[in-house]
Order: structure tokens, then C-alpha cells, then sequence
């Protein structure tokens, strides 16, 4: 998280590291205690695959490690490196996780209208991943930032005019764009997975409304960071979850 | 001298015809049209020597009903027996002419010259034969003859003619009833072969009272010769019954009896009645245990009478150390019921389930009691429900929507310290 600050313990507790052969891989968000969320381009296979639950430091010897029983990949999704549409997957953890102040689910949203995100909507990314813009390292201690939903037409729009070397990103209304116009503050590499969560003010809670999933650089000017719209993915997730339990 | 004629026209004269006919004559012409056809004949010439009832010459027609008309005299001088210019029809396919003159024509007759022609359908329908019409329900004519259908619920006889009830292989096995003729109390059909059967459980006894009007036809002289009621309960026979006189009421003493009618193909009578009953030896009155109530109240329970028994709210029926989920006794073949009463006790839902992550407090599991499942910290009860459950007058716990599957626990969500908590 480029922009952000230090979390401290406990401030996250939703917050999962997932970790591919010992290495970060990006981050997820625990949805129940056996459950967790993240985006699908950060899973190919379960091989050498676990999770850490319940830190913020990289070495917190606190930590909880739980390891897949099964991944659930949206069977719409098709990697290709232009295309994130319907970037989001499931993890079943082997064993329920303890809860504690430090490890807890966040809330998945509602179908009511006011979990429906809107411009400017205030949400909070965090994740271990590039930290500043001159530096590809991870983050030592976990970051998160806050940062607004930006208006979709304008963004999509300018992620239309941009032709990679590669070709055209693709943006669709299953993706939330977020991020300050100037630029500054962001999701980065290495965060991918993690969560963009908002407060439910009726209930004090705080909701999941994106996965962090692709942009075009980092903290960069114009271009806004691109995240999974959890709220078209309900139904998806609580069948996956109802039928697996 | 006979002739035989047939074919669709033709004709025939008297003995040299046009002069005088000769004495001492006796000619007879059989005349047959196609089937289906009546034959028409009418005369050119009519002059046979007149006399009071035709006895001395004459001309007969005989048609095929045997009906008889002779003829005589002159058309032109309108004597009464002359056919003068009329038409005359046999009533079937056949017509007898016969020309008689005695020993004189003094006056010089010149005889008859006749001519038939086989022109109109028979409408064999309208034909009564000894009074009976040709067909019992239905009759439908057609070109050389007819056929016969019945009204609904009938069958056609295989004399073609009769239309007979369907009335074979009936069964009755209500306790009570009754059984008629077909018909009943109008004339039974003809040519009709019924068999009733009442078939109750055995223990049950069956009697019979014949009602007004019994009306079976009959014979003075000779027992049941046309129709006949028959009935035969286990190997003893009742009857044959017949005439107007209804029977004495039968105590069968059997469980199955067998009734049979049968009636001939004539007659016009209105037939028999017979109201039925059973008895069998009752079971005793059954009382109803305490909280408890028994349906249907009868003053006497017999042969294949129930009754069921229901507790009160919150009470169950059990019997030893079963639960029931309903019960119903049946009185049976001698006088008893099938089984022991139950008893009505009070509901118990027994320990409730404990659910993961949580706990369930209670002090009592009968009926009304109330238990409170609560989750452990960080984990909250699933729909933000209160977790309290109350025994059920079914034996379940059940919440206050009448869910009965106990509640989940499942993780608080979203609910972080720090500053996000803020």
C-alpha cells in the first residue's frame, strides 16, 4: 500500500497473508473462521499454498498459520493478463482458525441499497506489498490506507484510451475503481488479494466491498486501482460457502 | 289354382278378363316384395257379382298379419264392399289375393284386373306384435328393417329386442342399506339376470325387511314360473319370491348374502325393495384417559367401529413406553378392541442439542419450559435472534418463529479494535 500508514495489531484482524512456498503471495480476507476470500489471479493451485492469520508484523511469532482444505476459483474467471473480469476466489481452511482480537471475520455486505458503493464512498486497503513507488519491495509491517470510490465512467475511460504494450485493459461493472485523481496513494503489487473495506454505519461494521486486483502502475496520476465488486459475487460466495461447509 | 308373383310392380286379372269370369273359380295369388318393402295394390277394374257379406263371388286379401278383408260388388255403382279406388297395403313384405266365384254369373261380372306395386319402406318400428312394440327402449327403421338400442345403462338383450338392466355383480359392504329392482319402484326391464351381493366383515349378522310395493310377476297355479327373487345366505336359500305380497323380515344370520332376480321377457310389474341391517356384538365403552378425549362418542361401538384418542395441549399420548404419534383402536369380531388404551402424558423435549461455539441453559425439558442458547465470545447467534427456544406441545424446541433446528453460532464480523474501531 503505497500512501498508507502502519496498522497495528488488532486494527485489521480480517486481514490474511497468503504465502506460496514460504513467499508472499497477496493478501485475503477471513470471512468466517475457516473461510477466506482473496482474488482469483492470486491462486493458481494449492500446492505450497498457507495462510497467516493474525499479524501485522512479517515476523510476529503470534502468528496463525492454517493451511487450504480446497480453492474455489469464479468459474467465469480467465486470467490473460489484459482481462481481471470476475477476479475472486475462495479458500477453505483445513481447520477453523481461533478467534481473537487479533484474528476476526470481516462482514460480507448486504443486498440493501447502502452496501451499493458509491463516488467518493471512503473505503480502506491494506496488504503487505510495495509500500513506496521507487521500491518493489513488500512491506515489512502490514499498511493501509484509506481511499475514495472514483467515478466509473471516467475511470473506465481512461483505462480505454490506454493501449499497453500488451493491449487494451479490460474494465467491466464487475470491478470497483479507488483511488485519489492526483495519485499518491494506492494498492500495489503484492496486496493483490487483500481487502477494501467500508463501515457500515447502521450497523458498526465494517463490510468488504473490494479485492484488491490490478492497475496500471501505482499510486499513479489518473490511473486508479481496480478492485473486485464483492457486491456482485453474494450469491456466488454464500452458495460455495453453504455447500462446503 | 295358385300363383306366385313377386318383384317390385306386376298385375293379374280375374279368369278372362275383360269378359264375363267363369263359374266354380278358386285363384289364388301370393304376391312377395323385396324385403323391407309393403306391397300396394289398387284395381283398374273392380265387377264381381255383389251379395250380402261377399258370399258368393268375392276377392280376399289376406296380408301377412293375417288380417282379412274381402271385396265384392261394383266400384262405378258404389256398392259398400267394392274396393272402389282405394289403395290397399300389407302390413309386411307378403300379400294373399284370393278370387272366388260360386256356381252362377247370371249377370255377366267381368271380373277384376289388379295391379301392385312394392313402393314404401316398411317402418317395422311402428309394428306391434301381440301388443308389444317392436323394440323395448329404442327403435330405429331402416330400408328392409330396423334395429333396437337402449336408453343409458341398459344392454340389449341378445333377442335383439330387450333392453336389460345392468345389474349383475353388485356389492355392497356398508353395515346398512338398501337394494331394489332396477327400476324400482317403476317396471322392471325384461330379460334381466341381477345379482347383489351385501358382504360384510364376519361377526357382523345381516337381516332383511322387504318394504312396499313388492311386485314380482306371478302365476296362480305355479311357484315363480316368469320372474323370481332368490336369496341364499351362507348355504340356506331363501325364496323363489314373487306375487304382491312382500316376505317376513329375514334374520339371516350371516355375514354375506346373495341376492338374485331374474325376469322373463314379458310382463309389466314394479319389483321388490329390501332394506338392510347388520348387528354384531358391541365392545366395550372405552373411556378416555385423563387429559385425554375420545372421537367419535358413539352410545356402542360394534364390528369395525373406531375411536381415536387425542391429548390435551402439551399432553402425548403413550402407550408403555412409546410415544404415539396418533392412536385408534378398532372393535373387533367378538366384542373387542384391538389394543390397550394409551395413556396422555405430559410433553418432554427432552435435553436440547448443544450447538459449536456456544452453550444451551436449562432447568426443565417438559411442555412450556424454556431454554437459552447463547455463543461464545467473539461469536454471536446467527439472524441476531434472541437464542431462546420453548418446548413445543409436538415435543420440540422450538424458537419464537417455530423454527426448531437450534441456532448457529457464528463469528462476529467487523468488529475490529484500533482505530478502525472509531
Amino acid at each position: 500500500v503505497i500512501g498508507g500508514e502502519d496498522a497495528q495489531k488488532n486494527e485489521i484482524p480480517w486481514q490474511v497473508m497468503i504465502l506460496k512456498g514460504g513467499r508472499l503471495k497477496g493478501g485475503g480476507v477471513l470471512l468466517r473462521d475457516d473461510w477466506v476470500l482473496t482474488a482469483a489471479h492470486v491462486l493458481q493451485d494449492m500446492s505450497g499454498l498457507a495462510v497467516k492469520l493474525g499479524l501485522v508484523k512479517r515476523s510476529d511469532p503470534d502468528a496463525v498459520v492454517a493451511f487450504p482444505k480446497d480453492i474455489f476459483i469464479h468459474p467465469s474467471y480467465h486470467h490473460d493478463g489484459l482481462n481481471f473480469d470476475h477476479d475472486i476466489a475462495l479458500i477453505k481452511l483445513k481447520q477453523k482458525v481461533p478467534l481473537s482480537a487479533a484474528i476476526m471475520p470481516v462482514c460480507l455486505p448486504g443486498k440493501e441499497e447502502r452496501f451499493i458503493l458509491q463516488t467518493n464512498d471512503y473505503g480502506t486497503v491494506s496488504g503487505w506489498g510495495v509500500w513506496h513507488k521507487t521500491s518493489n519491495r513488500g512491506s515489512y509491517n502490514l499498511k493501509y490506507a484509506e481511499i475514495p470510490v472514483a467515478d466509473f465512467a471516467e475511470c473506465k475511460a481512461k483505462y480505454d484510451a490506454l493501449v499497453t504494450p500488451n493491449g487494451r485493459l479490460v474494465v467491466t461493472d464487475n470491478m470497483v475503481c479507488a483511488g485519489l485523481e492526483q495519485g499518491g496513494v494506492d494498492s500495489c503489487q503484492g496486496d493483490s488479494g487483500g481487502p477494501y473495506v467500508f463501515l457500515d454505519k447502521q450497523s458498526r461494521s465494517w463490510y468488504i466491498g473490494g479485492i484488491v486486483s490490478w492497475g496500471y502502475t501505482c499510486a499513479e496520476a489518473g490511473y486508479y486501482g481496480m478492485y473486485t465488486k464483492v457486491t456482485n459475487y453474494i450469491d456466488w460466495i454464500e452458495d460455495i460457502m453453504l455447500k462446503n461447509s | 289354382g295358385v300363383e306366385l308373383l313377386t318383384g317390385l310392380f306386376g298385375s293379374f286379372t280375374s279368369p278372362n278378363f275383360p269378359n264375363v269370369y267363369p263359374n266354380n273359380q278358386l285363384i289364388t295369388w301370393n304376391i312377395t316384395a323385396p324385403a323391407g318393402h309393403r306391397l300396394r295394390l289398387y284395381f283398374t277394374h273392380f265387377e264381381l257379382e255383389p251379395s250380402l257379406h261377399c258370399e258368393y263371388d268375392y276377392l280376399q286379401l289376406i296380408s301377412d298379419d293375417n288380417s282379412t278383408v274381402r271385396f265384392c260388388g261394383e266400384g262405378e255403382k258404389n256398392y259398400a264392399d267394392s274396393p272402389k279406388n282405394a289403395d290397399l297395403y300389407s302390413s309386411m313384405t307378403t300379400m294373399s289375393v284370393t278370387f272366388r266365384s260360386d256356381y252362377s254369373n247370371e249377370e255377366r261380372f267381368t271380373g277384376f284386373q289388379a295391379y301392385y306395386t312394392a313402393e314404401e319402406d316398411i317402418d317395422e318400428c311402428v309394428i306391434a306384435v301381440d301388443g308389444e312394440r317392436a323394440c323395448d327402449h329404442y327403435c330405429h327403421n331402416y330400408i328392409g328393417s330396423f334395429y333396437c338400442t337402449c336408453r343409458l345403462g341398459y344392454q340389449l338383450h341378445a333377442n335383439k329386442k330387450d333392453c336389460t338392466a345392468e345389474c349383475s355383480g353388485q356389492v355392497l359392504i356398508d353395515r346398512s342399506g338398501e337394494l331394489t329392482s332396477p327400476d324400482y319402484p317403476l317396471f322392471y326391464p325384461r330379460m334381466s339376470q341381477c345379482d347383489y351381493t351385501i358382504r360384510l366383515p364376519d361377526g357382523f349378522q345381516i337381516n332383511l325387511d322387504f318394504v312396499e310395493i313388492f311386485d314380482v310377476e306371478t302365476h296362480p297355479g305355479v311357484s315363480c314360473p316368469y320372474d323370481v327373487l332368490m336369496i341364499t345366505a351362507d348355504s340356506r336359500e331363501y325364496g323363489p319370491f314373487c306375487g304382491t305380497k312382500p316376505p317376513a323380515r329375514i334374520e339371516t344370520g350371516a355375514h354375506q348374502v346373495r341376492v338374485t332376480f331374474r325376469s322373463d321377457g314379458s310382463g309389466k310389474n314394479r319389483g321388490w325393495k329390501i332394506k338392510y341391517s347388520s348387528t354384531a356384538k358391541p365392545c366395550p365403552n372405552p373411556m378416555a384417559p385423563l387429559r385425554g378425549r375420545i372421537y367419535p362418542q358413539q352410545d356402542q361401538y360394534i364390528l369395525t367401529d373406531t375411536f381415536n384418542v387425542t391429548c390435551d395441549l402439551g399432553f402425548q399420548l403413550t402407550l408403555g413406553d412409546e410415544k404415539l404419534p396418533f392412536y385408534q383402536a378398532t372393535c373387533l369380531k367378538g366384542g373387542f378392541w384391538d389394543g390397550p388404551l394409551p395413556l396422555c402424558t405430559l410433553v418432554d423435549c427432552e435435553a436440547p442439542n448443544n450447538v459449536n461455539n456456544g452453550s444451551v441453559q436449562f432447568s426443565t425439558t417438559t411442555y412450556k419450559s424454556q431454554i437459552k442458547y447463547s455463543c461464545e465470545e467473539l461469536y454471536t447467534i446467527k439472524d441476531d435472534t434472541d437464542g431462546v427456544y420453548t418446548c413445543a406441545d409436538d415435543g420440540y424446541w422450538r424458537d419464537a418463529l417455530g423454527r426448531k433446528s437450534p441456532p448457529d453460532c457464528i463469528p462476529i464480523c467487523g468488529k475490529p479494535t484500533g482505530r478502525l474501531a472509531k
